[in-house]
């Protein structure tokens, strides 16, 4: 049975996609099954893989709003063990259609059952809210994994985060379990950067992942490739450092 | 009677709350009377000047959901021609508990009618999304100022904003302009960003400010403190730029 990693944070621009992208890339990497099903409906993290989300037919709308199978929206990426689940802008108007919907937050859980067994890993891209449907990636997933981008307003909103996963273990998914807090754009130069790790590790200790993401410039233009880090400069820092990350998760034994 | 300008972008972490802060307190530095409304529910622009929004009795939530005036929730901050209108986390619900309200998009607009002559501008911070929040400053607003953080994924969702607000224009705010495309956390050694200004000027042409927000690390520091740019550090190029854009919007002579 495949697990289910949810990246989410409500805090904008932390650095979701571009974990949610390269760890799955990542694990691919390792011949290890990946889905990545892409929630928010910007739809980075489709044209992150060099799908276009416009073009294609069909995207996770269709399972959330019309029961459509996970497996009939599938499409395959640039590498062999990646498959995308992409998004697409009509998501937006989700959290409005779906509000008389029974049990509106299991749908995705529900659309999961379809191909749970045929990936070791299934990696949920979610928006920056913690609307509709960032509950139903809470609700399908296993684990959270936190981007925490190293900087004073990022830190404010974690407090919030975790008392909604508090919320969703109580009434949704009592299974689900943070996978770790993840420093993202850490700047060694900073003291901001420095402070803000400190104090992570402070207060959530083995929950904090011993890689740290740092500020890589490659990593930011990758996208306008249509490539993860691996696929556009694997020397790089960024691309390490995920590498690193995915090491980490697959050892299972980062987190005390 | 004060000019409402919208400062949105679903794209996160662009820089629209630091825009708001420094833009709001730019503004009062030059002795404009300014309101600075925090429409978002991670409240950010509300703990950047200094405020602490769980202890506050009251906030913007009381204004959408209880018909409260808005000058009987706005308090003083540090800087004399600033006030500010703050958030709570409870904004977060907002968007479910008004579903069925009648004209739910124009809460805002009427609520500035209390205030609208009082002040030489109002300033509208927005969360990462197009949802019914960001609508009801789009609504309420003259005009709409675009944070453009100079990276690929931001440039990603601009059309889906300018789509946004020709609807808007159409159904709910036919006054509704471009105050400007701001160019943000641009970084001169970095090909990327070079190459979204140069795309956003090809494209946008005169809505672009000539001023540009640089890439500065003691802007991300103030909010630590609680503090505007300019209480933290006025000498610092990023307080200056932000000068520089107020000077801009007051000569109002920079779109053409
Ligand atoms: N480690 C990094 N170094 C440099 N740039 C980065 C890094 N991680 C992300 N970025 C860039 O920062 C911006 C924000 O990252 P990203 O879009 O992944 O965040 P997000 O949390 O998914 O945003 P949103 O809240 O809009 O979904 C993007 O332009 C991305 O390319
Ligand atoms: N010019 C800049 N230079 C350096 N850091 C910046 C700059 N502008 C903003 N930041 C920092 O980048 C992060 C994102 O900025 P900010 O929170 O203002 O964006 P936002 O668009 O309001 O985010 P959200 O989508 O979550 O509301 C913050 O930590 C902020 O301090
Ligand atoms: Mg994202
Ligand atoms: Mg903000």
């Amino acid at each position: 049975m495949g697990k289910v990693i949810a990246i989410a944070n409500q805090k904008g621009g932390v650095g979701k996609t571009t974990t949610a992208v390269n760890l799955a890339a990542s694990l691919a990497a390792a011949e290890q099954g990946t889905l990545l099903v892409d929630l928010d409906p910007q739809a980075n993290a489709t044209s992150g893989l060099g799908a276009d989300s416009s073009a294609l037919g069909q995207s996770v709308y269709q399972v959330l709003l019309d029961q459509k199978p996970m497996s009939g929206i599938v499409v395959d990426t640039a590498l062999d063990f990646l498959t995308l689940a992409p998004s697409h802008v009509d998501l937006v108007g989700a959290e409005i259609e779906l509000v008389s919907a029974l049990s509106r937050e299991t749908l995705l859980a529900r659309a999961m059952e379809d191909v749970k067994d045929r990936y070791r890993f299934i990696i949920v891209d979610c928006p920056p809210s913690l609307g509709l449907l960032t509950l139903n990636a809470l609700t399908a997933a296993d684990t959270l994994l936190i981007p925490l981008q190293c900087e004073y307003y990022a830190m404010e909103g974690l407090e919030r985060l975790l008392n909604t996963v508090k919320l969703v273990r109580g009434a949704l998914n009592p299974k689900l379990e943070i996978e770790g807090i993840l420093l993202t754009m850490f700047d060694s130069r900073n003291n901001l950067s420095h402070q803000v790790a400190a104090e992570a590790r402070s207060h959530f200790a083995s929950k904090v992942f011993k890689t740290v993401i740092p500020r890589n410039v490659r990593l930011s233009e990758a996208p306008s490739h249509g490539k993860p880090g691996i696929l556009y400069d694997i020397q790089s820092v960024g691309t390490q450092s995920y590498l690193q990350l995915a090491r980490e998760i697959l050892n299972g034994a980062n987190l005390g």
